[in-house]
């Protein structure tokens, strides 16, 4: 298709700093309606990813440690990279959604299957 | 395309029935891998819906009941329904998976933004 990443990624997102407890990760995915949650470090460096289904296992596992339930190791995205890319980088990983970095590992963006879904209306 | 929800909706998925609690269904969440849970009657008719969004929406509000938490009127696909106007759907209430349910209201499947996204490597 000649879709890019930064063509359809959603740009003001909402992050979370290191240290936040599970409640407070918990309150922001509520007030903002969102699923994901970069954790990013003091000079915005991408450190880890919550999302709601993590929120969901901190339940499941009685847990009340942030560190413990999310996830380190993120599968992100470039700008400028094709769409299509992005989509199977995904579906690989049964996931839904890509922080986008740029070259020094800031979050620039989130690109998710929400967004290439959509796209179907046009092809 | 002429592709419809029938082709590329899930049809193994997991359901809870009406009096679970919230630690149960986010149990159910975990072990499966799952973010969407119907909710079904004894007769299987879909009566609501409860996800991973909503199970965190449980910490920030401090409620342990399912029944405030979950989502009573549920928007669904209809299995010979163009995956265009699914789509369309999703995007219009900012959600990410439809139930499929037959003509009795029996939920047969599952139709998500991700299962659309994957089929944008095709076109
Ligand atoms: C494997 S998915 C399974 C459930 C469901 N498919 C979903 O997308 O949430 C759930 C896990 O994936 C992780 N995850 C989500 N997006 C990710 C990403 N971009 N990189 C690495 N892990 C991610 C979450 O932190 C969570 O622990
Ligand atoms: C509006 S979305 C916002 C967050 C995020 N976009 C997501 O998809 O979870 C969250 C709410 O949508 C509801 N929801 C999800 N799928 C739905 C569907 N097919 N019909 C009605 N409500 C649904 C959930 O129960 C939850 O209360």
């Amino acid at each position: 298709s000649h879709t890019y990443v930064s063509d359809i990624m959603i740009e003001d997102i909402a992050t979370i700093k290191e240290g936040i407890s599970i409640d407070e990760a918990a309150r922001v995915m509520f007030e903002k309606e969102i699923t994901h949650l970069p954790l990013v470090s003091s000079d915005s460096k991408l450190v880890g990813l919550v999302t709601s289904w993590d929120i969901s296992k901190s339940i499941a596992l009685k847990s009340d440690n942030l560190d413990e339930i999310m996830t380190k190791n993120v599968v992100t995205a470039r700008p400028d990279e094709p769409i299509e890319k992005a989509a199977e980088k995904m579906e690989s990983k049964d996931i839904s959604a890509l922080p986008v970095v740029d070259e020094n590992k800031r979050v620039i963006g989130l690109v998710t299957s929400e967004d290439i879904s959509r796209l179907i209306e046009e092809f």
